[in-house]
């Protein structure tokens, strides 16, 4: 379960303060599906940011499962984020010097999983993300939705509890997105708990359950 | 005017050949506006590339207003490229230690126009993507939609013949999205030829021109 109190992110920018995020109190349980949604520029990536333990806010508390996350150091956190978060990022975040198994099997080989069980599972995803053709190339030799899917296939190789995904069809075509979409779907119905930024109409209304965001405050359905 | 003839781009991976684009022959006239759309990793963006001068084909020839560009050297190219060419990357390319006005009014400080000129047709562009609250913040005090809407707004800076947009609205709301087709619309009425590569169907739609590419293959409308 997530459950943030009174989260304020505020950027200080010479002298200037800028508040991106304005009071929010977001619960979401175990094994349930939402979309959040949300002009640009409004704050979703930095949410989804602190939900990941990727940033911090400046004022608020975050529990996750229980854990009072603010209060986890460097090294727990890292624990928590490899343990139960798989991460989708809006620029994919994929390393360039490494191919598209290497990309995938890493959050595995964190874990102390042998290399060789860790190169079956990620063939296995990118094989259903249909990039199958495509196992060597290493980022600059895949079209932007291709590196997108590596990044999908990252984030899931772990069976986290919880996917967190900022935009995970913009640079899809609609075959590829419904692809993606069927595979968060059958993780929801194992009971894992999906959060997907969109702003594909078609992508949002399959979901269901949306919140939205504008400058900064949320606003259920 | 835009004219390929049998343009081929083969990628030497190792020992394997991979054909992306398979003999395309595109003619696209002075003051059309037109969308290329197909499936993630089938060729759309290898081709915009060629288009830009960015990058060469394998086999085949490439005429921009008659000139061979095939023919022409760096020097030329990339004057071509600047008195010409307005390009929207898929994955934006900003440059990360400049604010959003410098990255803007770059292409018009090549031409040695005076930075207070170049600066104020800057502010002005940004004001048009509705960015004039960000013009001193780098690509990573931005979101990914704000990003996008710099790209865009150094692509039109010079006022180009040819607008070159690969996937310009991807990471946008469907607001932000109207705003950059009424900005290429304008700039269409006015004579520039514009072609877009876009997965989002509305876009298409309000284009009109559609071209289809899979498996490197190009298929009219
Ligand atoms: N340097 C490279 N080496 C080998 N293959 C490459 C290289 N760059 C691109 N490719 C391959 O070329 C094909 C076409 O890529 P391209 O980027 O043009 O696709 P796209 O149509 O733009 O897809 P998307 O919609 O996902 O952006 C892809 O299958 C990709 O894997
Ligand atoms: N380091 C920073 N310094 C200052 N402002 C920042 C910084 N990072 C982000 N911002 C601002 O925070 C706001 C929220 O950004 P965020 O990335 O969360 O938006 P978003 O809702 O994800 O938008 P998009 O749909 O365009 O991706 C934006 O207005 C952005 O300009
Ligand atoms: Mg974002
Ligand atoms: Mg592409």
């Amino acid at each position: 379960t997530i459950e943030t109190r009174n989260i304020d992110k505020i950027y200080q920018n010479g002298g200037e303060d800028l508040k991106v995020l304005d009071n929010i109190n977001l619960k979401v349980y175990e094994g349930s599906f939402i979309a959040i949604l949300g002009p640009s520029g409004s704050g979703k990536s930095t949410l989804m940011n602190i939900l990941g333990c990727l940033d911090v806010p400046s004022r608020g508390e975050y529990y996750l499962d229980g854990i009072n996350v603010l209060d986890a150091n460097d090294n727990e956190l890292a624990q928590i984020r490899n343990q139960n978060i798989g991460f989708v990022f809006q620029q994919f975040n994929l390393l360039p010097k490494m191919n598209a198994i290497q990309n995938v099997m890493l959050p595995l080989l964190y874990r102390g999983i042998s290399e060789a069980e860790c190169s079956q599972k990620a063939v296995d995803a990118l094989n259903r993300l249909g990039l199958g053709d495509r196992l060597r190339h290493r980022p600059q030799q895949l079209s932007g939705g291709q590196q997108q899917r590596v990044a999908i296939a990252r984030a899931i190789i772990t069976n986290p509890n919880l996917v967190l995904a900022d935009e995970p069809t913009g640079n899809l075509d609609s075959k590829s997105s419904q692809e993606v979409m069927k595979i968060f779907h059958e993780l929801n119905r194992k009971g894992h708990t999906i959060v997907v930024i969109t702003h594909d109409q078609e992508v949002a209304e399959e979901i269901g359950e949306i919140i939205y965001i504008r400058d900064g405050k949320l606003y259920e359905n």
